[in-house]
């Protein structure tokens, strides 16, 4: 049963790539076949472990095109058990070119459906706003993962993510779990962190992860080598947080 | 001859809102009358001056409705000289509102017009997308200012902003201009954070502003007290950069 996570929050910087990159990576490490789908126009998960020349066609194509098969998009990446299927700017376009399709939310689920069975894992990182491109990370997936900065814009935005999360359960995907919530960019040093933190945790009790993903400079600086932090920094706090995250995911499904 | 300056960059958590809300404090406190426009449905600018409770209607009712005028959503925010234009999240469904509609890219620069000669300075926040939102704002501006983070995803998005203004200057605004491009949450100890902004540098010429806005905890906090940084901590390495902005975005004009 290959469980699906979508990573989404529509607020801008919050870790949503650095999380699903380095979460697909502790999967591979430990043999799971995993799937990073980047379903971000900006491609930043993309560059994060492919060349840009090596990339033809992608998921804009997967998702509109009448002969482009899904397969036809993945890449394998160096990393062993880890796929790719990259993004580029093209998919901005998605919104307009599938506006009127009775189906324009299931494109994602209904390709991914040729491929699906092959990965334990398929790990979809989403662009920060709420429209159809997200809309359709949420109907593809089993599990929604909530990362939230502990700052001060932080909360704001979270009630019209669960407002989304509500509408894609009722209707489109009655199955979507939110697997958790989780803390990112945190800084132990500073009260605001901590105070955020603390609202994070009596705003969504359980779900939040045990976990807490310090800001750390090995986490910005991986991505600028195609490395994960655990290739990167294996000794270092992301190495240890994002491994320890990936221990309490698998844990919940 | 009032000044229009508009805040993009489509990348998420750059410093936008940070940017949007210290800079019009600081043209305020220089006592030019100044206009701050929150067009992020996520409304980080708004709440970051103003009560949720105090707000009634916001920028989207001004935009879609055919009885309510700009003047009746602007709010008076307790700094001298300076007036806010809130934001709520209905404004996320100003683009499915107004598809089809021949001017739905001029509908800020419109609305604005029965207010913008009572300003110096009216300064627009955007939320990260380059959709129907962020075109409204590049129509209605004749300055565009683009933070960029010195860290690794910083640049690779810049290409695609750039596309957007080059259509926004043929047609709908030709007298756009870039005032600068901002260095935000630089962190001059790590070679990666001096890296990107020679890369900035490299990249954009003359057009950078010799300021550089660098992290500061004092700068995360102070909206979380409704307060700029000039009144939370006029001391601190953030109110002494974002003052220096100012100075240079007067210099420019
Ligand atoms: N734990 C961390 N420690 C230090 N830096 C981090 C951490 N997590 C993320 N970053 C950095 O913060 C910035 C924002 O993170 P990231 O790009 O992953 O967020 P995002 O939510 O995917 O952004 P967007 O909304 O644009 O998609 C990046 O420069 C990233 O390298
Ligand atoms: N110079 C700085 N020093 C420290 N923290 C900063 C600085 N600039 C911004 N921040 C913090 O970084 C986060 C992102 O900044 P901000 O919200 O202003 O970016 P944004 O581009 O407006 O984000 P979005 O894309 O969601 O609109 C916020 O938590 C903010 O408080
Ligand atoms: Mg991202
Ligand atoms: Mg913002």
């Amino acid at each position: 049963m290959t469980i699906v996570i979508t990573i989404a929050n529509q607020k801008g910087g919050v870790g949503k790539t650095t999380t699903a990159i380095n979460l697909a990576a502790a999967l591979a490490a430990k043999k799971k076949k995993t799937l990073l789908v980047d379903m971000d126009p900006q491609g930043n998960s993309t560059i994060s472990f492919l060349q840009d020349e090596s990339i033809d066609k992608s998921i804009y194509d997967a998702l509109t095109g009448t002969t482009t098969q899904l397969k036809e998009v993945v890449h394998k990446a160096d990393l062993d058990h880890l796929w790719i299927v990259p993004s580029r700017i093209s998919l901005a376009k998605l919104e307009s070119k599938l506006i009127g399709d009775f189906d324009a939310h299931f494109r994602l689920r209904d390709r991914l459906e040729s491929v699906r069975a092959e990965y334990d894992f398929i790990i979809i990182d989403t662009p920060p706003t709420l429209g159809l491109i997200t809309v359709n990370a949420l109907v593809a997936a089993s599990h929604l993962l909530i990362p939230i900065q502990s700052s001060y814009y932080a909360l704001e935005g979270t009630d019209d993510l669960l407002e989304t999360l509500d509408k894609v359960k009722s209707r489109p995907n009655p199955d979507l779990q939110v697997i958790g919530v989780l803390i990112t960019l945190h800084d132990k040093r500073t009260t605001l962190s901590r105070d955020v933190a603390q609202k994070i945790q009596e705003a969504f009790g359980d779900k939040v992860f045990k976990t807490v993903i310090s800001r750390s400079i090995r986490l910005e600086e991986s991505p600028a080598y195609k490395e994960s932090i655990f290739s990167f920094a294996p000794h270092s706090s992301g190495a240890f947080e994002y491994y320890s995250l990936s221990e309490e995911v698998m844990a919940r499904v």
